[in-house]
């Protein structure tokens, strides 16, 4: 598996980036696990709010009316009322910063809005102006500063234990502590490995990490700890925490060992595989292997349940006009699925297993977003949506070669909309440049 | 006013204080109970 290493992240500026390219930031409404991003409404271009005057010689803080020009993920284009089409003042800032309020904020809070002065003279009557400009407008409601402050507190708290995949044999997990939680990502550490080298970055909304005792009540292979006693401080983390799955009924017409379907592999996301069900565990999970590259003990088989949107059926690959990667070593290309199963003596799993709901995502080719590379999961990158094939995603890590793709579903919990990384204080990997990648 | 999302948009009115006084316009700002 390809990855990547860490770059200064120095001099990177989304809203230049954004502005010099002419790029669309993917929307805060994409990203329903992302803070605000069920509340984010319809903030869109012409919103009004109370900002910084950041053209004044007076010393103390002034504040002055402005509207958003264009919105990039958190971020938006804002330009003082009173500038009309002079883009030459326009400043990028993130709306969830505590220096954004609704217009009426500085009159509550006894403040005069005090116009820039690069325009102080260009009305005699700013409140004729802003009376005109103002009435029938938009701003952000009264309670806008308090729900993102809301949405930014997470229920994983540091020494919570959890079960994930040990990245070392994904066929397993193992227990691990929460260290850090960053924007609702968390920083795991294996147990038995306290020196804190050993760790692991994932989303508490992520498909890979479980409550303690998860393994055993479905029949996943588990990694004892030999830790035969807790440290103070630490506990088990609720259940209720962790992202549900759908109920499903396994009685009827069900998965069975050696079906075919096709999966993304987990340890090359930027490929769809032909792939093959290894065992059947309960509540609705499903081991996997990798055609033609599974290890004899099947240490590399892979945990994905019969709802994930990262297994297909047989053929969606080629409906779809996707390249789908056949088994190391098969030589009787181009692949074929009829003949393949033939020589294997196999069935395709039925279709009307696999998942087909299609969310109204809002993702379009081209958005901007930042990713985790799910290869290094502590690295969230600047990267695009170049394709999107109903609800899968296919993500470019901007400056970085195309093998570096990835695969990811619209609702991964492992995207964020432009300007997360700053709002949470996650460090953001800038596009590469040719010299820092060699 | 409901946009398409079904988010509502409601009118409130909204103190302005400027250095030569204090007045209210008629804006829109969305219902935050959705």
């Amino acid at each position: 598996a390809k990855s990547k290493s860490v770059i200064p992240v120095e001099g990177f500026d989304w809203g230049r980036y954004i502005c010099s390219n002419n790029l669309v930031g993917a929307p805060v409404s994409c990203f329903k696990h992302v803070p605000m991003g069920t509340c984010w409404g319809d903030l869109a271009e012409g919103v009004r709010v109370e900002v910084l005057n950041s053209d004044t010689s007076l010393s103390t803080k002034v504040y002055w009316i402005a509207g958003v020009v264009k919105l990039a993920g958190f971020k938006a284009l804002l330009r003082y009322e009173g500038f009309d089409n002079d883009t030459s003042r326009d400043f990028w800032c993130n709306l969830c910063i505590p220096e954004v309020h609704p217009v009426g904020w500085c009159a509550s809070s006894g403040r005069p809005l005090v116009p820039p002065k690069s325009i102080q003279h260009k009305y005699s009557n700013w409140k004729a102006f802003l009376v005109k400009r103002l009435t029938g407008a938009k701003t952000l409601p009264p309670d806008f500063a308090s729900k993102v402050h809301e949405n930014l507190q997470f229920p994983f708290k540091k020494l919570m234990r959890v079960e994930v995949v040990d990245k070392t044999h994904l066929c397993r997990t193992r227990v691990a502590l929460v260290e850090q939680v960053i924007g609702g990502r968390l920083k795991l550490v294996y147990e038995e490995s306290m020196d804190g080298s050993d760790d692991f970055w994932c989303h508490m909304y992520s498909p890979l990490i479980h409550f303690i005792g998860w393994s055993r009540s479905i029949g996943h292979r588990f990694k004892r700890s030999d830790v035969s006693k807790k440290i103070d401080g630490q506990m088990d983390a609720p259940p209720q925490l962790f992202a549900k799955v759908k109920d499903v009924d396994q009685s009827g017409e069900w998965y069975k060992d050696g079906m075919k379907l096709e999966a993304i592999d987990p340890l090359n996301l930027s490929a769809i595989c032909v792939a093959t069900v290894r065992k059947v565990l309960a509540d609705g999970y499903l081991m996997i292997g990798i055609d033609g590259s599974e290890a004899a003990d099947g240490s590399d088989w892979f945990c994905y349940h019969s709802t994930s949107p990262s297994i297909f059926p047989a053929g969606f690959c080629e409906i779809n006009n996707i390249e789908l990667t056949p088994p190391r070593g098969y030589t009787k290309l181009p692949f074929k699925w009829f003949d393949y199963l033939r020589e294997m003596a196999s069935i395709a799993a039925p279709v009307k297993l696999f998942n087909k709901e299609v969310p109204n995502h809002g993702f379009r080719q081209g958005m901007k977003l930042e990713a985790v590379d799910l290869m290094e999961p502590r690295l969230v990158c600047v990267a695009t949506v170049t394709r999107v094939v109903h609800r899968l995603l296919r993500i470019h890590f901007d400056g970085w070669e195309d093998e570096y793709d990835q695969w990811v579903d619209c609702e991964s919990p492992d995207l964020y909309p432009v300007g997360w990384c700053q709002l949470t204080g996650y460090l953001l990997q800038p596009p590469a440049q040719a010299v820092s990648k060699t | 006013a409901t946009e398409a999302s079904g988010r509502k948009w409601e009118q409130k009115q909204v103190q302005i204080k400027t250095l030569e006084g204090e007045f209210s316009v008629t804006m829109w700002a969305s219902d935050d109970k959705k």
